[in-house]
């Protein structure tokens, strides 16, 4: 473990109780995707098939229970408990152009061909691209609530803080894997117009508008 | 292969 990947991991834990906080707070998912969201949850469940047959550490092990439970939760709020707040209108991103291409990228490139390592490879580049559909809704809304963007910055952080990690790894541990870094850089890449708006806008205390 | 011992990342 080292800095980056610490404070990344704390990073997309804050993202995770961010989001937690604005539904249970404002009784409301405007502005959310649900579709984000389930993807995301679809990217834990993935992910973590070996939470009970292969032990890390403890620090691992509550953190992967604590992002499964959280993101099957946030999906439940989004469609049931607060669903008359959904707005289904402005969440129209097609996930299945998410996850077909993943599916199909993870059957044909991957460090070893069985269902463990191509799930887990299918949850790295689903990943990098789940939250399209939110970055999407928020083009069609043309804003985002301050705390939703607070979210976003968290979120996108989070991955940015793994690929200095992964540069640490590469040079004192001599650990690397290509396909993590590789979606890592894409994943990061898709936050950065927000990243721009955020530091511009939200900084300064604005509203997150979209220019029109 | 190295790439392996990232497999204790979440």
């Amino acid at each position: 473990m080292n800095a980056f990947r610490l404070v990344g991991d704390l990073c997309h834990l804050a993202a995770i109780v961010l989001l937690l906080l604005k539904i249970w707070k404002s009784r409301s998912v405007a502005g959310l995707s649900g579709k984000s969201q389930i993807l995301f949850g679809l990217v834990f469940v993935t992910r973590y098939l070996d939470l009970v047959t292969n032990f890390v550490s403890p620090y691992n092990t509550i953190m992967k229970v604590f992002f499964l439970s959280s993101s099957i939760a946030t999906v439940y709020l989004i469609y049931t408990k607060f669903k008359a707040t959904y707005d289904g209108n402005h969440d129209t991103f097609r996930m299945e152009f998410l996850l077909i291409p993943c599916a199909l990228l993870a059957i044909v490139v991957n460090h070893e061909f069985s269902p463990m390592e191509i799930l887990w490879t299918f949850s790295i580049y689903l990943e990098a691209v789940a939250i399209l559909p939110q970055l999407f809704m928020i083009s069609k809304t043309g804003e985002a609530e301050t705390i939703t963007s607070h979210y976003l910055f968290a979120l996108g952080s989070y991955r940015g803080l793994y690929i200095m990690n992964w540069l640490y790894r590469y040079y004192y541990e001599n650990n690397f894997d290509v396909i993590a870094v590789v979606a890592g850089i894409v994943q990061t890449v898709l936050y950065c117009d927000f990243f721009y708006l955020y530091i511009t806008k939200v900084l300064q205390g604005k509203k997150l508008q979209l220019p029109a | 292969s190295d790439c392996k011992k990232t497999k204790d990342e979440l």
